[in-house]
């Protein structure tokens, strides 16, 4: 395919970065506005005692308001809605979680291993009604680990249309266009890193997380279905439509 | 699609 030109990568690092901010669900003038607050002891014990499945459908909720706020992001990728329907829809069936996980670390407080839920920011230990204890943890270390690359708006935005992008996922009908669209991304991923004076491996390091987002996202796939296993009426009646869409 | 009918519906709608 022709060489994409320089100012063909700034449009689309502009295009991403706009579509990005347009729609990460918590500015970040929100974010330093909240100044990092924590759920009480109390608060936390609270959410300690709730049942299994409340604790299980309170994270589907939020998990789904994240989910729709990267469908808009995906929708405004230049050259996302041109792909066939089938393509969008597996695309974002399997990539959606992975940015939940990646726009994660915006909200993030390294320092105290804490994750803006439900008004604050809270420990692992705000979680344990799940019964997914390893599984939260990995999560909270991965936010910790894409936290420490102190990646900038920009490079957010296109690593996660690069994490979206992904033209390995089984059941593509035009996998080539996907495969076009993903080099361009990293294209201009590359580009931005550079624009920003990175160090040469952060690109590498990115890469990685792309096979411990996988990973993650299977986790929670097995987790839910241990979870409807026993409680099948509870997600059946009370998780959203989206999230079962999604992971049903 | 048909498995998919609320993102779809999701797609569809203009970028709010």
């Amino acid at each position: 395919s022709p060489p994409v030109s320089m100012a063909e990568l700034d449009h689309l690092v502009q295009i991403i970065s706009k579509s990005h901010l347009e729609t990460c669900q918590y500015l970040r003038e929100e974010l330093q506005q909240m100044s990092w607050q924590s759920f009480l002891q109390d608060e936390v014990e609270s959410y300690q005692n709730k049942p299994r499945e409340a604790m299980w459908q309170l994270c589907a909720v939020k998990i789904t308001e994240a989910i729709q706020y990267v469908v808009e992001f995906a929708k405004r990728i230049d050259g996302f809605m041109d792909l066939c329907q089938n393509d969008q829809i597996v695309l974002l069936k399997a990539g959606s979680l992975e940015v939940v996980f990646v726009r994660m670390c915006r909200v993030f407080d390294s320092q105290n291993n804490a994750v803006y839920f439900d008004g604050k920011f809270a420990g692992p230990d705000v979680f344990r009604a799940l019964g997914c204890d390893d599984l939260i943890t990995s999560v909270f270390d991965f936010a910790k680990s894409l936290c420490s690359l102190h990646l900038t708006e920009d490079e957010l935005a296109l690593f996660s249309a690069f994490v979206l992008l992904s033209a390995d996922r089984s059941w593509l009908q035009e996998k080539l266009q996907v495969e076009k669209l993903q080099q361009k991304t990293q294209l201009a991923l590359q580009h931005v890193l550079q624009k920003n004076h990175r160090e040469d491996g952060v690109l590498n390091k990115l890469r990685c997380k792309v096979a411990v987002l996988r990973s993650l996202c299977s986790r929670h796939t097995e987790k839910l279905s241990a979870f409807r296993a026993v409680y099948p009426d509870i997600v059946r009646t009370h998780f959203p439509p989206l999230y079962k869409e999604l992971f049903g | 699609k048909e498995k998919h009918k609320i993102l779809h519906q999701l797609l569809q709608n203009s970028t709010s």
